[in-house]
């Protein structure tokens, strides 16, 4: 399983629709302080079931609907799609790319769909259930967070062997 | 479950000084449990630089807390591959030897683990596959554009 | 006293729009005291990154919560200098563009204050007046020696 | 007033005596991860009077004390001087260098002299009030906490302006 692609819109400073097409190996995303390098990493946690405004570096979770520029006025939803290469059947469905987006609304209403089909949060969870992805895991290191995993109090650090064992 | 979690340990445990001495060229580095029961006693990590005594976490300096830490998210990743990893200006405190291994462990791992790094160093850019510049050429609006290494060079220069 | 808070408060905040400014190319700055009794309020801070509109600070970058911060730092060294001013790797989180205007703004004040810089920046070393190298030739023990451009360059690769 | 020379002995990683001279203008320390760079920060502070081992990254203040290398064994004592050059009189003496000590030994005795006399910490304090160095001012940045000052609540940041006033 590799993560394909990767559609944008309305989230934070990605205001018009953004497809990034992403290779096995490594992609390095390089850029001006500021220019929304680290909203791509909140854009993939966001799409995976992040619940914490904070941890998106918000106030409200509204914070992440691109709020608008000198020019342009803000976006009413914002949404994100992460397209996974599932050809090594690492997600538990027979497809060979699975689908998850995210969706929030400036009203306030939130949605998650698999394959474009509506689901809960706790489908998404499932899905990503075990594949070292998703929730509290540490495979997404936030900028200026590298040493927090050491930092952790004793029973924090017992999570990285949980998720191991 | 017990089993597991002990089993899980050991295998992390042994990683992490592996990749400890791989990154720091040497010293140890002992991942143990604290007093108590197994299902919820707290892990203890005692790092020991070359050349240097035992040290407790914080004594460490900024470069050799991230490699720390590096080490040990790389021992997890060994026990129980992860499909993917994003790993957001890990490099900033490191100098440039550190860059150096860092990437080389990177590489390493990049046969089985999906890297997607985020990085203003130049050294970091020549070992990726894939470079993409991210820019705001209409103020406040981020595009993306895929880019190679010398464009990168000017990009960053000329962008701001 | 009120009068002193007040007057060094309209000081600091005009100094801090200006140096602002000076770092990101435009925007604005606002230091503003939140309700209540002067002597007690807590300050406010709203920024505007040229272009973009009026952001809580959480939602800032790394590298533009940086140049902020250095801003302040810089706009309360104008209202009242400090002989003296040590900076820890400031400019890691910091593009190539910003790193010069960081080191620009360090200059403008090095007249009246002192200034002390830890970087791995190649960058900031070439802009200072003295570099010293710190090396652990005996392991564990730290010494320093003076160095110029092109051995802290090799002192870099090598000491490693 | 400025830096013009610091004495460190036995503190943190520096076991033997040093003398660092310093100019005006612009000085830079750079050198490989753990060589002691941010060492020599915390020798400044400590000289200056800091009262908290968490600030210095240590748990006791006997932290400070050279521990050991692998082929060298701890010293009982650190010792840290600070030599300002007080042409101008900034510092309310009338001498041309001030030389500020502070000592501490593994028994937990701890010692402060201005011009090797020995003082208190009130002293020293007091030496420095309303020169912008030493205190809780923000003339000095630790390493990774560019922003705290930013981050920290609105009464934390009135501490500025009140140093200022
Ligand atoms: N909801 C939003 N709408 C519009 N812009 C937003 C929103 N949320 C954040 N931003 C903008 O995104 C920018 C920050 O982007 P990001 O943190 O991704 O930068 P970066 O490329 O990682 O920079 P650095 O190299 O400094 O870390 C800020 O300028 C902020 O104003
Ligand atoms: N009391 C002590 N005795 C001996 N060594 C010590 C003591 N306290 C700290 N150290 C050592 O000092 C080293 C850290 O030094 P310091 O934090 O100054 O590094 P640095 O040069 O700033 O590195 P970086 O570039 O990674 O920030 C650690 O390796 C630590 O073991
Ligand atoms: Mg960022
Ligand atoms: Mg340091």
């Amino acid at each position: 399983m590799h993560l394909k692609r990767l559609e944008i819109v309305g989230f934070k400073s990605f205001a018009d629709k953004t497809v990034l097409n992403l290779d096995t190996g490594v992609t390095a995303f390089v850029g001006p302080n500021g220019s929304g390098k680290s909203n791509i990493v909140d854009a993939i946690r966001w799409a995976l079931g992040e619940q914490s405004a904070k941890r998106l570096r918000g106030g409200a979770m509204q914070d992440v609907i691109f709020a608008g520029s000198a020019a342009r006025k803000a976006s009413n939803f914002a949404e994100v799609t992460l397209i996974m290469d599932n050809h090594d059947r690492t997600l538990p469905v027979d497809y060979n790319e699975v689908a998850v987006t995210r969706r929030l609304f400036s009203s306030g209403d939130s949605e998650y769909l698999i394959n474009r089909q509506t689901c809960r949060l706790k489908d998404v969870r499932e899905l990503f259930l075990g594949t070292g992805v998703g929730g509290g895991s540490y495979n997404i290191i936030e900028q200026g967070k590298v040493d927090a995993l050491l930092q952790a109090g004793p029973l924090e650090r017992r999570r990285v062997i949980e998720e191991v064992a | 479950c017990r089993e597991r979690f002990s089993e899980a340990l050991e295998k992390v445990a042994a990683n992490f000084q592996e990749l400890f001495r791989k990154l720091f060229q040497g010293g140890d580095v002992k991942l143990r449990l604290l007093e108590g029961d197994v299902l919820e006693a707290g892990l203890e990590v005692v790092v020991r630089p070359p050349g240097k005594e035992p040290r407790i976490l914080s004594l460490l300096s900024g470069g050799e807390k991230a490699m720390t830490a590096i080490a040990l998210i790389m021992a997890a990743f060994k026990a129980s591959p992860s499909p993917f990893c994003l790993l957001d200006e890990v490099d900033g405190p490191l100098d440039e030897a550190n860059v150096e291994r860092l990437n080389m462990i990177v590489q390493e791992f990049a046969y089985s683990t999906q890297f997607v790094l985020i990085t203003h160093n130049k050294l970091t850019m020549t070992y990726a596959d894939t470079i993409y510049g991210v820019a705001m050429e209409e103020a406040g609006i981020s595009k993306y554009l895929k880019t190679d290494l010398v464009r990168a060079d000017e990009n960053l220069a000329v962008a701001d």
